[in-house]
């Protein structure tokens, strides 16, 4: 028996809306820790993960682990049902081969449920090591996502080079080029306005931008991000999850022959 | 130039 009750339902519909575009198909893990997910896009260069931890959870139930197929295209579907305020609940039985969302308004004048089919998925899971990084940027989510637009308007790839000096996001194309410095700027009102650079040593990656364009499908749910970089190792794009958990991006780099 | 790497490049399967 799985139910998960959780107050704010708009952190699942954010997580479904950031997920949906680079995977199609992918497995639920549900344990003790949290509500888990590991895929890679269909190319098999990047990969989410997600976490959402039981502690986030108003009501948490999960008697056995369990893993949960679900077509992420359908889920976002059903879930794109629930209003922004709602609580939803996820409730699956053992062995069944079914997810109910239930959808509760704050005020729970409107209950609504959502019954979806579960699918078998060969699910492939990479191990990660934790890695020491060369440099970690945090930054403001919106800028980022602003960065990634208005290069992929320009170029295919981006160079993103962290020294000093700040980070550098650079894209060149048919029409020109384009290069952005990001200095450190902890001087701000807000800290999730700040842009913190903690470089051990200067790293320059270059990436294919379409799929930070993808990541940033993730911004609604964090104020900043998070990019670790290690010389020719994948970059980590992090959004936390406040109070709950993360979702972070792996892509593999490209790397001269 | 520059190919593109996969993540199992990098990582192993588990």
């Amino acid at each position: 028996m799985l139910e998960l009750r959780l107050v704010q339902g708009s952190l699942l519909k954010k997580v479904l809306e950031a997920v949906k575009d680079l995977v199609n198909d992918a497995n639920f893990d549900c344990s003790a820790t949290g509500f888990s997910l590991q895929a890679m896009d269909s190319s098999h260069v990047a990969l989410v993960a997600l976490l959402l931890r039981s502690e986030g959870f108003e009501h948490y139930r999960c008697d056995r682990n369990i893993s949960m197929g679900m077509n992420l295209g359908n889920m976002a579907k059903m879930l794109k049902c629930a209003g922004n305020d709602d609580i939803i609940t996820l409730k699956a039985d053992d062995g069944s081969d079914v997810v109910t969302f239930m959808f509760e308004s704050p005020t729970q004048d409107k209950i609504a449920d959502f019954e979806m089919k579960l699918m078998d998925i060969d699910s492939e899971h990479l191990g990660i090591p934790e890695a020491e990084y060369h440099a970690i940027v945090r930054m403001p989510s919106s800028e980022f996502a602003r960065i990634c637009k208005d290069l992929s308007s320009i170029g295919d790839t981006v160079v993103i080079s962290v020294t000093k000096e700040g980070v550098k996001f650079s894209t060149r194309g048919d029409i020109g080029t384009a290069n952005i410095v990001c200095r450190q700027n902890t001087t701000v009102d807000k800290p999730e306005e700040a842009t913190v650079i903690e470089m051990n040593e200067p790293v320059s990656l270059t990436f294919a931008l379409r799929y930070f364009n993808s990541f940033t499908k993730a911004t609604p749910l964090s104020n900043t991000v998070t990019l670790s970089l290690s010389s020719e190792l994948p970059v980590v794009v992090e959004y936390k999850i406040a109070e709950m958990g993360y979702i972070r991006f792996y892509l593999a780099p490209k790397i001269e022959d | 130039g520059k190919i593109q790497k996969l993540l199992s490049d990098f990582y192993c399967h588990l």
